[in-house]
């Protein structure tokens, strides 16, 4: 996270390769299902045998017998529709709901955040030397309507895609938080209204960050956890 | 330090038995405390070739035979592991080959062996004992020939012969890196030996077998799980942790049907705009990380010292400062030209789609789709609404009798706003959705205004610690 501080998101979760090292970021929105972006994983079909799922802790790098480290295998993953990005992976067994590792709301179907809601990403990527990542960093980032985004896109964002403000100082997402939440606070709990996606250039000064509207795509949801 | 196990090789959830009713295999031990304890068994047996070790009961049962023995099968099995001596089933030689037990037998002019319990054609001085192996009249080393395994013929014109078994580092070349190599040396170029890779010690690790599938790191041989330059592995030797692996290249001059088989898998994988899996074919010219920080150059030792030397990894393209992944890396990346941030993944570089050409459109979510488009976006068949297997399907004929649930046609039974869909006939995935499009002339509904109400029930709740504090 660039422009970040160090901060708390339980339902953020830390996707760990077979070397256990951190490649990407997801969102815990079941005891056994963590959204992610498709950048992030190699494959829709076969298995990901070795990867995991760390949580409950801020650190990168965790000690092997930390407190409230939980560390679940990933059992599959399920690629969302078409334009989406996402993927649900399946995990091997429920975590353990604490105050270390909590579940993020997922919003209505279609819901559209009003522009100004005040939201925050999460993750343990880079920070291009604003600060370090060995714990996980939040920023705050305005959501603007898709209408102001496409004056600067030039009307290249979808009604699948969510904007937040850019600001002058450099502040977002950048590599290694792809597949973490954008969580705006509504309705007194914290709801994952948009998912990290790749831009550019992170943390583009002036130009607003998109993410994957997860609201348009909330019914695949759950239809992929009721059935599978 | 050396492990018993590293005499053998080892057949996960496998059992070997011999289908001969007077065969019989040794008891079920049950107070072992491992695998090692078993092999420690068996290893110095003459009549012990193999054993099998129950997992849940941790119990070891020792075996006579392998599964070149007559009369064997090898059954899969949830509860057994089976490990076979290496020397019984290896099908190349270490060093000379005197503790060759294989069932070669054959001279390498293609002439069959003599049985080493006969006299005739050929006389000789040798008696078959259970130390000597000299077993029925399969080649063998009993006096050290340098040239290895051989045996006395049966034509009497030509009394013995070579059996022109290679040995395992002869028998299988290394290709590029040798990241494919599955060949059967288990020792390092200073002649230490491998440790095995389903084993912590004498070095930990994080290569386990079972979380490396792809990688076949099997029993302690010689292996390059990391794109390292050449095949190489951890040493029973605590002083020493990896080493290399002597093994030869395949070189320039490869056999055709190599040769031609690799280019043209690398040639159908080469991909310049997008990449597909890890990357490890993209070949584009993208040289900036996401974060928009350029890349090093491969062949530049500055600001980041590395082992990738492009004259190293030829087989990588690893050109200019493009990025690239030579290690297997989750997707392309570079060494970065900021001194403080070492290697970083590309992954603006998009996916190439693994989507079919659709084959039919709809309207709306689809709902009215009566086509007869029977395959999924990635171009797996789907599954009959009325069939149960591979997956129990929760709409069907029956239940959903209006939905026009017709043999495994593209439907939309439950309004999915993502279009038509159908069960799939892989039993990995459940469903997914058609290779179908929305009509070129029918809008998308837009995205409708948020509910009055939203209440939500046991999710998006954290202890903020810093708010307290303040």
């Amino acid at each position: 996270v660039v422009g970040g501080h160090p901060g708390n998101s339980p339902w953020t979760v830390s996707l760990r390769n077979r070397q256990g090292q951190h490649f990407c970021g997801g969102s815990l929105v079941k005891e056994q299902w963590v959204l992610t972006a498709r950048q992030c994983i190699w494959s829709c079909h076969e298995p990901l045998t070795g990867y995991e799922v760390w949580l409950g802790t801020i650190n990168q790098n965790p000690q092997p017998g930390e407190a409230n480290l939980q560390r679940v295998p990933v059992a599959k993953a399920v690629c969302g529709p078409a334009g989406s990005q996402l993927v649900l992976l399946k995990l091997e067994r429920p975590v353990i709901l604490n105050h270390h590792v909590a579940l993020i709301c997922l919003p209505p179907e279609q819901y559209v955040v009003p522009p100004g809601t005040k939201c925050e990403i999460a993750g343990w990527g880079e920070s291009i030397g604003t600060s370090n990542n060995t714990v996980l960093h939040v920023a705050s980032m305005n959501v603007i309507s898709n209408q102001e985004c496409n004056t600067k896109y030039r009307g290249h964002i979808q009604e699948s895609e969510i904007c937040t403000q850019g600001l002058v100082v450099p502040v977002g997402a950048c590599e290694g938080d792809y597949g973490g939440p954008l969580a705006c606070y509504t309705h007194d709990c914290w709801v994952l209204q948009g998912l990290i996606i790749p831009n550019r250039v992170c943390a583009r000064p002036r130009w607003p960050a998109i993410f994957t509207r997860v609201s348009v795509f909330v019914d695949w949801i759950n239809k992929v956890m009721q059935l599978e | 330090q050396r492990s018993p196990l590293n005499d053998f090789q080892l057949f996960r959830g496998t059992e070997l038995r011999n289908l001969l009713h007077t065969a019989v295999p040794g008891p079920w031990q049950e107070d072992v405390a491992d695998a090692e304890e078993c092999a420690r068994r068996c290893g110095p047996l003459l009549d012990c070739r193999a054993f099998h070790y129950n997992m849940s009961s941790h119990g070891c049962q020792l075996l006579p035979w392998t599964q070149h023995s007559l009369h064997t099968q090898l059954y899969h099995s949830s509860l057994c592991h089976l490990f076979q001596k290496k020397d019984y089933v290896r099908t190349c030689i270490m060093d000379n080959g005197v503790s060759y037990r294989g069932t070669v037998a054959r001279t390498a002019g293609g002439l069959p062996c003599q049985a080493w319990s006969r006299r005739f054609p050929n006389d000789h001085k040798y008696t078959p004992t259970p130390k000597n192996g000299l077993e029925e009249n399969f080649c063998r080393n009993p006096d050290g020939d340098p040239r290895g395994p051989w045996c006395y013929t049966t034509n009497r014109s030509v009394r013995f012969q070579s059996c022109g078994i290679k040995t395992c580092r002869e028998a299988v070349c290394v290709l590029c890196n040798g990241e494919d190599y599955r060949g059967e040396v288990d020792v390092t170029e200073s002649g230490r030996e491998c440790q095995r890779w389903d084993l912590q010690h004498p070095h930990s690790h994080p290569f386990q077998p079972e979380k490396f599938l792809d990688k076949d790191l099997k029993d302690n041989y010689c292996r390059n799980p990391d794109g390292s330059e050449r095949p190489w592995c951890y040493t029973t030797d605590p002083n020493v942790e990896r080493e290399f692996c002597d093994l030869p290249s395949c070189g320039p001059n490869l056999p055709p049907t190599v040769k031609g088989s690799k280019s043209q898998r690398r040639n159908k994988g080469k991909a310049l705009n997008c990449f597909r899996g890890k990357g490890e074919d993209y070949r584009g010219t993208t040289n900036t990380t996401s974060a928009g920080v350029p890349c090093q150059r491969w062949d530049a030792q500055s600001p980041h010292q590395h082992r990738f030397v492009p004259e190293k990894y030829a087989c990588k393209d690893l050109r200019e400062n493009f990025c690239r992944n030579p290690d297997g890396s989750e997707a392309p990346w570079c060494f970065t030209s900021r001194p403080g941030l070492r290697m970083a993944f590309c992954h603006q570089i998009p996916r190439c789609t693994e989507e079919l050409v659709p084959e039919g459109c709809y309207h709306g979510s689809g709902e009215q789709y009566r086509g007869s488009v029977s395959k999924t976006r990635k171009g797996v068949q789907c599954q009959h609404w009325s069939s149960e297997t591979p997956h129990k399907p929760q709409f069907t004929p029956t239940s959903a009798p209006q939905a026009g649930l017709e043999a495994n046609f593209c439907r939309n039974p439950d309004g999915d706003s993502h279009g038509p869909w159908c069960y799939t006939l892989d039993p990995d995935i459940l469903f997914d959705y058609c290779a179908l499009q929305r009509c070129d002339d029918d809008q998308p509904p837009s995205i409708l205004d948020p509910p009055d109400q939203v209440v939500f029930e046991k999710c998006g709740k954290r202890v903020d610690k810093s708010n307290k504090l303040r």
